[in-house]
């Protein structure tokens, strides 16, 4: 590999070279044939994504000597006549489509009424190179080419509207992640392994496509609502690839903001039940959740007490997670029990965090949990299965979060629950909630609380 | 809508084909 | 040998007609004076005695505008498709350098220079200064296009075609007539990929039958390779076609030139698999000549 990579920079240095300074004498016709040959170089089969990206890098920034010249030519207004038509004579459609798009860029740069049908025709003709890592590659540069110079506005110009935009963002994410999905199936499946670990290495050029998506100053909430979440969704939920699944829903939530999640809960989460088995669904909710409820705590810090969290009252965060998690484990029966209970430990974290007198809802959570336990005649749960490890977790959160031992007995389903450990977690968990009691030095003001306390102690005596 | 942008137009490729196993 | 004259012809209005390049036998170019069907081709005759002073004898001075045909495997015999003829002097003496204004008026032009791998077409006038002993004689070359108004019907091309439970495409271009600075816009539209495509191009054409009965010559050559795809689509994929002619070196199509020969374009659809093999489809598209205007 890296004598391959060597040999092609070399080739690269040399027309690079030659190239500007072809530019520097004015001969373009004759820099664009060097460039065609440099950017020739980028059709190898041979290079592994690694190092197919350091050529990549390579060339288009010498690329960039190209379109600053024809930048500045364009603007001392000596345009090259026809030269968006000039570089489709390149016989070569990957050494072609990235001239289209550098020559494109330079009109859409001293010409912005050409943006919208030349940002089209770009993302349109790019379906030329079907061949998953080149055509990564290229899209690639089409996205970074055009980071700047997407139209972002919502009234009709002639320069094209947002809409534009995320019309062609969107096709191109769609067009990348089908050939990022499509990379799977190349090969032998003796190469299963090392193929996923170069999909992981290419994950950031498909996600990039969001990035773009989220920095659209114009694209509001009712946009996203409408537009981006659903064509994002439709292409994680349709592509059923887990690595792929995995990875976008996760920049989704990373990638927009949180006004935007709070706003589009129900479609998100359902599409969760929607993902590919192996898709480790836990881990995008919990995600999720841990930001909204760091959200809620980030501006309430700013917030005088007793106001109302950022979280506006009329929306049920609570109500809808625990709605939808309970869908997501009803659809996805496969889920380990250990993840569910995960997520019910998520989701009092949530309760805790964005309703903290609200503990009613965490006793809710634990009834659920209790129900789940229930249906599948969980009891004297081993310590050593992970589930227990879930459990314990989902108590301890509780104890934990109230200091207070009476307030946990009020949680009607936490002794039900704590019922269902062997005798061994029920210990180590009574003996969890004494020292809670000690360090936290809790008054037990009558003899019905005692009783209640030392019954639920009990394992620690008896 | 000058010659250097023409395409024709094209059906859109439906989801389930666009992520189908190459056969 | 005695006196002798230089002949030159010079055409009216050459400073402002185009020309048109045109292969000459040695592979390089030619720029001659352009023509059009039914056009006067006038000018005079220039002859310039090379010993001034001295009388030059001569059995008549003419010249012709000639249109031929010469197919290469039987140099000898031209075929004359336009003769035409006209006296500048009767036999006589030359005593001083003399032009003579010549015209063919409206003269039918009916076919379009060309010049191929086994036949060629061209225009010519000869001036001739009778001798006894060995003519005087001078030939120029002229060009000529043949020029079409758009075509009333030119639907486009859309076909399926397929290999049975291994590759089946609909392929479509915008048009079946091409001008030849058009631009070829079409699609490949997948329905079923059960080969491991490696690329996709597409390929122009140019046919060149001459000769006809028992000596039938076909020659093809390919005017441009474009490739259209690089990897495999699956199905339901449509692939983009843009194709400019503008800078080939395309002719408009000829058909049945004098019963002599023909120039045919065809648009080659080639698919090549991981095992280097070839699937391809040919469509003939027809060129024709715009006006520049």
């Amino acid at each position: 590999q890296e004598k391959l990579l060597g040999d092609a920079l070399q080739i690269v240095r040399g027309q690079a070279f030659s190239m500007k300074r072809c530019l520097d004498k004015g001969r373009l016709m004759d820099a664009l044939k060097c460039a065609s040959a440099m950017l020739s170089e980028l059709r190898t089969s041979l290079l592994s994504p690694k190092c197919y990206y350091e050529l990549y890098m390579a060339i288009t920034d010498e690329l960039r000597h190209l379109e600053l010249y024809l930048v500045d030519e364009f603007q001392k207004d000596n345009k090259v006549a026809d030269l968006y038509e000039l570089v489709q004579y390149a016989g070569n459609v990957v050494p072609r489509l990235y001239l289209l798009i550098t020559v494109g860029l330079v009109y859409i740069k001293t010409n912005s009424a050409l943006k919208k049908s030349i940002l089209k025709d770009l993302v349109e003709m790019c379906r030329g190179v079907q061949h998953p890592l080149r055509g990564l590659f290229l899209r690639n540069f089409l996205l970074q080419c055009t980071r700047n110079i997407l139209p972002d506005t919502l009234e009709e110009g002639n320069e094209g509207t947002v809409y534009d935009s995320i019309d062609f963002v969107l096709t191109n994410f769609a067009e990348m992640n089908k050939l990022w999905v499509r990379m799977q199936h190349q090969g032998h499946s003796s190469e299963k392994v090392r193929r996923e670990k170069e999909r992981e290495e290419l994950k950031i050029l498909v996600g990039t496509n969001l990035v773009h998506l989220s920095q659209l100053e114009s694209a509001n909430l009712e946009v996203y609502q409408r537009l981006i979440l659903p064509g994002i969704l439709e292409q994680v939920v349709s592509c059923r690839d887990s690595i792929a699944q995995e990875y976008l829903m996760e920049c989704i939530i990373q990638v927009f903001p949180d006004e935007f999640h709070l706003k589009t809960l129900d479609v998100f989460l359902k599409s969760c039940a929607q993902l590919q088995p192996g898709v480790n669904v836990k881990n995008i909710i919990i995600s999720l959740i841990d930001r909204l409820a760091a959200y809620n705590q980030r501006h309430d810090k700013g917030k005088e007490e007793g106001a109302d969290s950022v979280i506006p009252t009329d929306l049920q965060l609570f109500d809808i997670f625990n709605t939808q998690i309970a869908n997501v484990v009803q659809i996805r029966g496969e889920m380990p029990l250990e993840d569910v209970v995960s997520l019910q430990v998520a989701l009092v974290s949530l309760a805790q965090k964005v309703y903290p007198t609200r503990i009613d809802y965490v006793d809710q959570v634990l009834g659920t949990t209790d129900k789940i336990m229930e249906r599948l005649n969980m009891t004297s749960i081993a310590c050593t299965l992970p589930v227990n490890q879930e459990l314990s977790r989902l108590l301890r959160l509780c104890i934990d979060f109230y200091n207070n031992i009476l307030v946990v007995l009020e949680l009607n389903n936490f002794s039900k629950l704590m019922q269902r450990f062997d005798y061994t977690s029920r210990k180590a968990m009574s003996l969890y909630m004494a020292m809670n009691v000690l360090e936290n030095e809790t008054q037990i003001p009558d003899a019905e609380s005692v009783d209640a306390v030392l019954s639920v102690l009990s394992p620690l005596i008896k | 809508e000058s010659d250097a942008t023409r395409r024709l137009n094209v059906k859109k490729q439906t989801l389930d084909d666009a992520y189908a196993v190459p056969a | 040998f005695g006196q002798s004259a230089e002949v030159d012809i010079v055409f009216d209005g050459a400073e402002n007609r185009k020309l048109a390049e045109v292969k000459t036998d040695d592979g390089k170019k030619e720029k001659y004076l352009l023509y059009f069907d039914g056009e006067a081709v006038s000018g005079k005759v220039n002859v310039t005695l090379k010993k001034p002073g001295s009388k030059m004898e001569h059995q008549g001075i003419k010249i012709e505008l000639i249109g031929q045909i010469e197919l290469y495997y039987d140099r000898g015999n031209h075929h004359e498709f336009v003769a035409f003829l006209k006296e500048l002097a009767r036999p006589g003496d030359l005593l001083q350098n003399t032009s003579y204004p010549f015209e063919f008026a409206n003269v039918e032009k009916p076919y379009e220079v060309y010049v191929g791998s086994n036949v060629r077409l061209r225009y010519f006038l000869r001036v001739t200064i009778g001798r006894r002993l060995s003519d005087i004689v001078k030939e120029v070359d002229i060009a000529v296009h043949t020029l079409c108004s758009y075509p009333e019907i030119n639907s486009p091309i859309k076909m399926e075609v397929g290999i049975e439970d291994c590759l089946h495409i609909e392929f479509e271009y915008n048009k079946s007539k091409y001008h030849l600075k058009d631009v070829i816009v079409g699609k490949i539209y997948f329905l079923l990929v059960r080969i491991k495509i490696k690329h996709m191009e597409i390929a122009i054409i140019k046919r060149e039958t001459t000769g006809s009965g028992p000596h039938v010559f076909t020659e093809n050559e390919t005017i441009a390779k474009y490739e259209i795809m690089d990897g495999a689509p699956v199905k339901g994929e449509s692939i983009p076609i843009r194709v400019f002619l503008a800078g080939y070196d395309l002719t408009p199509t000829m058909r049945d030139i004098n019963k002599k020969f023909s120039v045919r374009y065809f648009l080659n659809l080639v698919l090549m698999d991981t095992e280097d093999r070839r699937y391809f489809k040919q469509q003939e598209i027809i060129l024709w000549r715009k006006s520049d205007k």
